[in-house]
């Protein structure tokens, strides 16, 4: 594992300690899709099926459970938790994600590396996460009022591809010299996705004001 | 292996 792949791992472990720290902290969901996080655990548990049949190293099966376990406890707390569920912006989480669903899984089933049930839902994972920050993004642009917190969790949460892109070609030039367009692309589409958002975050950041999004 | 496919990254 070179430093790329670590810091994007760290970074998108910082993302959920941040997201549930705001949750657990402020008691407050507020600015966050409920939808994007249903597609982070359905991503989660597609992607993870081997946690059983396939080790790789105690790093990756720590990290395979943290994900999986994180993301249940965030879907949780804002679908159960008395206080914090009744701060989720229910009106303004609009998006259709289940439109995300279907259109992965075909591709899943047309572009994928063998035909089998774990194989097909591993690359149905990687094209919905590719896409799973779609409903958050939207939520973020009718948001008047975006914390500091959540701002920050979006940030982090896009960073860790960025990550995994310089790890992608960190192995390519320097370790095994394989190509993984499936991982690739998909990684390539989900960094481009947060492009808008990382400018005006760097944007606010630079000139210490709030965040906003042009509608 | 899993190496050839990503499968041995998150």
């Amino acid at each position: 594992m070179n430093l790329f792949r670590l810091a994007g791992d760290m970074t998108h472990l910082f993302s959920i300690i941040v997201l549930l720290l705001k949750i657990h902290a402020t008691k407050s969901c507020s600015g966050i899709s409920l939808k994007t996080q249903e597609l982070y655990v359905i991503v989660f548990l597609t992607r993870y099926l081997d946690l059983f049949t396939r080790f790789v190293s105690l790093y990756n099966t720590v990290m395979k459970i943290v994900f999986i376990g994180t993301s249940f406890a965030i879907v949780w707390y804002m679908r159960y938790h008395k206080v914090v569920k009744q701060t989720y912006n229910k009106d303004e989480d609009t998006f259709k994600h289940y439109f995300l669903l279907l259109p992965c899984f075909v591709l899943a089933l047309l572009l994928h590396n063998e035909f089998t049930t774990m194989d097909v839902l591993w690359t149905f994972s990687l094209y919905l996460e590719a896409v799973a920050i779609l409903p958050q993004l939207v939520l973020l642009q009718q948001s008047r009022n975006i914390d500091n917190l959540t701002g920050n969790y979006v940030f982090f949460l896009g960073a860790y591809r960025g990550l995994y892109v310089l790890n992608w070609i960190y192995r390519y030039f320097l370790q095994d010299h394989r190509a993984r367009w499936i991982p690739w692309i998909s990684g390539l589409v989900q960094t481009a996705l947060y492009a808008d958002f990382f400018y005006y975050y760097i944007l606010s950041w630079k000139k210490h004001e709030k965040l906003k999004l042009p509608a | 292996d899993d190496g050839f496919s990503g499968k041995d990254e998150l």
